[in-house]
This record gives structure tokens, sequence and C-alpha cells, in this order.
């Protein structure tokens, strides 16, 4: 199987190789590993987990490269998301047209501040949190977004796992405790700056 | 020098102190691990880096660990940050609180977009992204974070590095190059998404 390290890079060439295909067939592991920030024999490594070998002095196909890694992804169909909180974060979100070259999409945004719930986002409306379960059952929806507070984190998780969305991105600072069968991804931008921080002060 | 994989964990650590700090004085390194995700053996050898040893049977000192780790992240002072970008996501990061409970103060949001320029974002005025240079000596600003679109992000890291900031947290999807001085983290939501994507398919 391929390895989580390799799996976390992949999506990183995806991004050079979707700026690379219009102006090239081909590209070397050193042009690759230049414009991803990895060394080339990592490159090289990586590919070689999805049995891409490259040809010596030519490089790799850019184009059958790229449809390897989404197959591997599982980037080739879509995948509905929603996104728990529409707040600051979550309606940027929701705006963001990013996601769907991705096959990322927004199918939902739900929060329960009254005033909030059936204002425009995007092409949605804001609907209840209380409805979250019944959402995600008619919309076959397979990953959920937390944008809430961190205090309420927690039961958010706690309810998409009991609705079925076993795969979760969470946004809020804090650690979210759930049985084996969720995948959590986290991202917390004041550790980023934390560690940003920790740089400039051991300079 | 402290492991960068045990940097990359101390903010995390600081987060569970800090929701715990106001209920107990103690803690073990158990509770600790169970509370940040990770093993207990991993929380004390990263604690050990710090000179922190706690004491067998008692645990840890919640406030001093804190402050340990506050000590060695650089936390214990204020950092000005400038947001580039004032689109989506910026007006989301400019408008959080989250980042001055760990001393970091956005204290400029530039655009290039005439539209936005003077408009009121969460106490402080729009300006112009060619005042950029002025901004960040006049506010002695230390941290960058990359709003803009992708396309922009390079030229943008260029110019903060010419104005002196030399850390960068990018948020667009693509990978800088830059001198070795800078130092950048960056955050990518749609591989974050890609990630959970390739665990949903793997089973
Ligand atoms: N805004 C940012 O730039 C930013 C940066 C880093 C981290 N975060 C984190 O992202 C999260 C959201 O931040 P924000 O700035 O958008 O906050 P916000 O206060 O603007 O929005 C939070 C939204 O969540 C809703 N909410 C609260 N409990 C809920 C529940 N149980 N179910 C559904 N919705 C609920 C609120 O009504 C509100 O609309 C926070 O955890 C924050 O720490 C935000
Ligand atoms: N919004 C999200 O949720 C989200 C999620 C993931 C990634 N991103 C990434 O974050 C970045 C911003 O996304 P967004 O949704 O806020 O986009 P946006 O289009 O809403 O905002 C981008 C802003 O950058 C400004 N800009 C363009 N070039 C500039 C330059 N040279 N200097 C200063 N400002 C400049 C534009 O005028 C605009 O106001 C993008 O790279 C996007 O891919 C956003």
């Amino acid at each position: 199987t391929i390895p989580q390290a390799t799996v976390a890079r992949l999506p990183r060439y995806l991004h050079c190789l979707t700026d690379m295909v219009d102006s090239e067939a081909k590209c070397s592991s050193e042009q690759l590993a230049i414009a991803a920030g990895v060394n080339s024999a990592q490159v090289r490594k990586d590919f070689s987990y999805l049995g891409s070998y490259g040809t010596r002095g030519v490089g790799y196909d850019i184009r059958e490269l790229r449809s390897q890694i989404r197959k591997v992804l599982g980037l080739t169909r879509t995948y509905p998301v929603v996104i728990v909180g529409a707040g600051n974060l979550g309606s940027a979100l929701t705006n963001y047209k990013g996601f769907d070259a991705w096959g990322f999409d927004v199918v939902a945004v739900v929060d329960i501040d009254n005033d909030k719930i059936g204002d425009p986002v995007d092409g949605l409306k804001i609907e209840s949190a209380n409805r979250l379960a019944d959402i995600v059952k008619e919309r076959g929806i397979e990953i959920g977004i937390i944008a809430t507070p961190a205090s309420a984190a927690q039961s958010v998780a706690n309810r998409l796992a009991e609705a079925g969305v076993t795969s979760i991105l969470n946004l809020a600072p804090t650690i979210l405790q759930t049985s084996d069968e969720v995948f959590i991804r986290r991202v917390d931008l004041s550790t980023e700056l934390g560690i940003l921080a920790f740089h400039r002060n051991s300079g």
C-alpha cells in the first residue's frame, strides 16, 4: 500500500502537474521536484508506489501522471460536502470555487443561528443544523467540514459520524475524539503562525 | 535543538493545556496524550526537549508547562501581521479574534482591487498593496499571510521578502520559490480534502 507521507504529497504533485499540463507534455523528476518543493529522489520514490517510472532522459508523461494520481486519490468522481458553521470562515469556504476543480461539491451549509438560517451563500441557503442527519441522507453527503467555534466542534463531529459522515475536515482549534472508522484531517491556522513564530525566535 | 516534528506538536499541546488550565493544576502525560491525539511516550519525549520532566505519579504543572511552551515558541510578545488579499478568505482571517490570544496582531490588510481599498474590515481599512513596503516598515510587520489567487502568490511573496517579511503563511494553492532566509508554512484546504478522498477510496 502507499505510505501516508506519499499520499500527503500527491495533491501537491497534482497542483504542479495541473499548472504544467497546458504548456508541457513531459516533465522530469527534477522539474517536478523544484515545483513541488521536495527533492527529486523523493519524487521518483513516490511515483514508484503508483507504478509510474518515467523514461530515463525523457521523464514522465504529464497527462498520464495526472490521471494516475487522480485515480489513486479517488478524484475521478464528485464528493458531496456539507459545511457546518456559516460564520466568517464557513461562508468563505462556501463561496470558494477552487473545490469544484477537485470534485468537491459543497451541497449544504448549516448553522444553529436563527438569524442566519435562510440567508443565501453562493447559490445555497443556510439551513438549520437540526436537519443535519436528514440533509446528509437526502444528498448523499460524504465529507463534513467543521467551521464552528471550538466549543461546538466535538458535538458536531459526533452528529456527523452518527449521520454516517466518516470523513471530516476540522477547522476548529480543538482535537476531536472519534471512533476508529472516522477519519479526520485538522487544519489550525494559529498553529501555523505559532510555528512561524518559533522559527523567528530560533533564528 | 528541538526537532521540527516536536515544534509542530507544541501548539497542539498549548491548545490542550489552555483548555485545561481553568479546571486543573496538574496533568499526566496520559491525559495530555489523549487530549492532543498522540501517544503518551511521545508527550514525555517532546517535553524532555523543553527540559520538562514532570513528577512521577503527579504529572506536569499545567501553568508552568504552558509558559515553557509559550517561551519556546516565542509567544511571549506580539507579532504584527499583514494579510495580503482582502477577498473571501482574507476578510474572514482579518475578522478572526482567535489570533489575538496567541499574540498575532493583524495590523494591516492590503489588496489591489480599487473597489475594495478604503473599505472597513474589523476595525481596519483595506489599504493598497502598492504601499506594502511602507506599511511593513511603519508598523514593524514580521509575518505575512498570502490570501490572493494562486497566480499572484509568487509576486506577493517576492514583495514581502523584499520588504523584509521573512515569515510567510501561504494559503494560495501554489508552491512558492523563495530564498533560504524566507520561512514558509503552507495550508491548502483542497489538499486536505484530497487526502480525505484517498482514505475513502482505500477503505
Ligand atoms: N475565521 C478565520 O479566519 C479562522 C482562522 C482560524 C481558525 N478558525 C476557526 O474556524 C472556526 C470558525 O471561525 P469563524 O471565524 O468563522 O467563527 P464565527 O463565529 O464567525 O462562525 C461560527 C459559526 O458557527 C455557528 N455555530 C456554532 N455552533 C454551531 C453548531 N453546533 N452547529 C452549527 N453551527 C454552529 C455559529 O452560529 C457561527 O455562525 C472557529 O473554530 C475558529 O477558531 C477561523
Ligand atoms: N476561500 C476559501 O475558503 C479558500 C479555501 C482554500 C484556499 N483558498 C485560497 O485562498 C486564496 C484566496 O481565496 P479567496 O476565496 O479569498 O479569493 P478571492 O478572489 O475572494 O480573494 C482574493 C483577493 O486577492 C486580491 N488580489 C489579487 N491579486 C493581488 C495582489 N497581487 N496583491 C494583493 N491582493 C491581490 C483580489 O483583489 C481579491 O480581493 C486563493 O488562492 C484560494 O485558492 C481559499
